[in-house]
């Protein structure tokens, strides 16, 4: 999940 | 998304339009390093390999094609364009692109979230980011004499780190759950490079002169 959050921004 | 990440993101696109537009409308890119450039276009490539299958917003959709696109014509006009070419300072534009990839790409395997191909570029891409400036930044210490467009250039691409930061601190106070240590760490480094350079252009801007490095 946490590399999922990482990946909103650019 | 909040202000701070809106910020950084338009200031990001500022950057890169401004030195577009100055190698557009100068037929010129002295002062610029083809070297960080590339690497940015390297940066991008391999984070955004995602953009076919990993939809997250149309937002992010389009910042990721024109920052792709933007950098890549930037990249063309410096390599093959008949008159700016001409204008590329290569002589002083010497930093080895191996001594910044070839750590990088040994750091995002050794510390990554996941071991997969993509997560392992995804990575590389963040540590690249951070010290793709460096060419860059050679070069102006090298070339002492900063033209206003090259100076503003990278003044909003530090500005555009520090709204970065900005954003991080916002969304650790107010997201439950939310850190990011492997890109918070990179990042601090990457806007850390910045703080020598953001002094001497306030310097100049405040005493209304012309940006000179120091040697």
């Amino acid at each position: 999940a946490q590399s999922n959050l990482l990946k909103d921004e650019l | 998304m909040n202000l701070f990440r809106f910020a950084g993101d338009i200031l990001h696109l500022l950057s890169i339009l401004v030195l577009l537009l100055k190698i557009h409308a100068t037929k010129s890119c002295a002062g610029i390093s083809l070297k960080t450039q590339e690497l940015y276009l390297a940066v991008f490539i391999t984070r955004y390999l995602d953009l076919f299958w990993n939809f997250h917003s149309l937002y992010n959709s389009v910042f990721k094609v024109v920052y792709i696109g933007t950098t890549s014509m930037i990249v063309w006009y410096m390599r093959r364009h008949r008159n700016v070419k001409l204008t590329y300072d290569r002589d002083h534009d010497t930093f080895r692109y191996l001594f910044l990839v070839a750590p990088c790409a040994v750091l995002s395997l050794l510390i990554n979230a996941r071991y997969n191909l993509f997560e392992i570029l995804w990575t590389f891409s963040i540590y690249l980011e951070a010290v793709a400036i460096l060419p860059q930044l050679v070069l102006l210490q090298r070339t002492k004499n900063v033209d206003n467009l090259t100076g503003n250039y990278v003044f909003l691409l530090g500005l555009y780190r520090a709204f970065y930061i900005l954003n991080w601190v916002y969304r650790f106070a107010t997201e439950p759950g939310y850190s990011a240590w492997l890109v918070w760490i990179s990042g601090l480094i990457q806007t850390g490079l910045y703080l020598d350079f953001f002094y001497y252009y306030v310097q100049a801007w405040k005493q209304s002169k012309k940006l000179q490095l120091p040697s």
